[in-house]
C-alpha cells in the first residue's frame, strides 16, 4: 500500500490536482 | 434486452468520458483540419517559437518532493499544461533549459491526465467494487497505456497538438531534441498513425479504454475473476457498438483488440526512455505519482 500512496488516494478520495 | 443494456452501458461510459476528458477526439480532429471555428492553433517547429509558445500557456509548478532521490525524466503527456520555469537551473544553454522546461510540463500534463482516467476508471460499473489493491494494480499497468490511446487522436503524421488543443507541435521538433528526448515521441507517431486509420469515434475510444483498463492479466492482480467478467461485458459492449458505428469496417473488433499487444510493447520501450533519462538528466526529476506508476512496471 505504501508503494503506492498517492494512486490509493486517488482511487478513494476525488485528488484534487493541487493536492498532488 | 441484453442489447439494450450493452448500449446502456455504453452511453454511461460515454457521459463519464465526456465528462472527465477535456478534448475529445471529435474536437481534436476539428481543430486539426481547421474546422473548429476557433483560432488555429500556436505552432511550435523550433526552439523559438518553443521560447513563444510559453507566452501561450498558464504557468503551473511541478511538485517536486523527492527532487534529490529520484532524477528522472518526464511520462509521456497527451499534452502541455504548463511551461514552467521551476526547473530552469542557471548553468547550461538555452535549448537545453527549455528542453527540460518543456518534459517538466509534459509531467505536469501527464498527473493531471492520469488523475483524469483515474476518475474513468471510478466510473466503470463495479469497478470500485474490486479490491483496492487490484485497483491499483489495474490503473498502475492500464494508466500509460491509455495516455498513448488517447494521444493518437491528437496527432497527424506532421505532429500533435498539446496543451489541450491551443498548440500544435511538429512531429520534426520533437525529433530533433536531444537523445533520448527526440526518440521518445517517434514510436508513439507511429503507432498513432497506423491506430487512427481505424476512424475509432469517442464512443468506440470510450469502451476500447475500459477494456484496456480491464485487463485481467496484470501481474500481482489477487482476483482475476471478477475483472475478467466485468472486461467480458464492456467487451461485448464494445463489440456491438462497432458494429453500429461502422456496419462496413469488417473485422474493426479482432483488429482494435490487436492494438492491445503493440500498446504493451510501446509502454516497455517508454519505460527503457525514461531508464535512460535516470542516467543522462540530472537535472530532472520523476513526480512521485509517476514514480509509484513506472516504480516496477515492466
Amino acid at each position: 500500500k505504501e508503494k503506492h500512496k498517492i494512486l490509493h488516494q486517488l482511487l478513494q478520495n476525488n485528488t484534487s490536482p493541487g493536492d498532488l | 434486452p441484453e442489447a439494450a443494456d450493452l448500449r446502456a452501458l455504453s452511453r454511461h461510459l460515454y457521459e463519464a468520458y465526456l465528462k472527465n476528458f477535456p478534448l475529445t477526439k471529435a474536437k481534436a480532429r476539428a481543430i486539426l483540419s481547421g474546422k473548429a471555428g476557433d483560432k488555429a492553433p500556436f505552432v511550435i517547429h523550433d526552439m523559438k517559437s518553443l521560447m513563444e509558445g510559453e507566452q501561450f500557456i498558464n504557468c503551473r509548478q511541478i511538485p517536486c518532493q523527492e527532487h534529490h532521490q529520484q532524477q528522472l525524466a518526464p511520462a509521456l503527456a497527451p499534452g502541455l499544461a504548463g511551461l514552467t520555469e521551476a526547473h530552469c537551473g542557471s548553468d547550461g544553454n538555452i535549448s537545453d533549459e527549455l528542453e527540460l522546461r518543456f518534459f517538466n510540463s509534459c509531467q505536469s500534463r501527464s498527473v493531471e491526465a492520469v488523475r483524469e482516467v483515474t476518475e474513468f476508471a471510478k466510473s466503470i460499473p463495479g469497478f470500485i467494487d474490486l479490491d483496492l489493491n487490484d485497483q491499483v494494480t489495474l490503473l498502475k499497468y492500464g494508466v500509460i497505456e491509455i495516455l498513448i490511446i488517447m494521444m493518437a487522436p491528437l496527432m497527424n503524421k506532421d505532429g500533435t497538438l498539446i496543451s489541450y488543443g491551443q498548440i500544435f507541435m511538429t512531429r520534426e521538433f520533437l525529433k530533433s531534441l536531444r537523445k533520448p528526448f527526440g526518440q521518445m515521441m517517434e514510436p508513439k507517431f507511429e503507432f498513432s498513425v497506423k491506430f487512427n486509420t481505424l476512424e475509432l469515434d469517442d464512443n468506440d475510444m470510450t469502451l476500447f479504454l475500459a477494456v484496456i483498463i480491464l485487463s485481467g492479466d496484470r501481474p500481482g492482480l489477487l482476483n482475476v475473476k471478477p475483472i475478467e467478467r466485468l472486461q467480458e461485458t464492456v467487451l461485448h459492449s464494445l463489440e456491438l457498438q462497432l458494429k453500429i458505428s461502422h456496419p462496413d469496417s469488417l473485422q474493426l473488433f479482432a483488429k482494435l483488440l490487436q492494438k492491445m499487444t503493440d500498446l504493451r510493447q510501446i509502454v516497455t520501450d517508454h519505460v527503457h526512455f525514461i531508464q535512460l533519462l535516470r542516467k543522462r538528466e540530472v537535472d530532472m526529476c520523476l513526480h512521485p505519482l509517476l514514480q509509484e506508476i513506472m516504480k516496477d512496471l515492466y
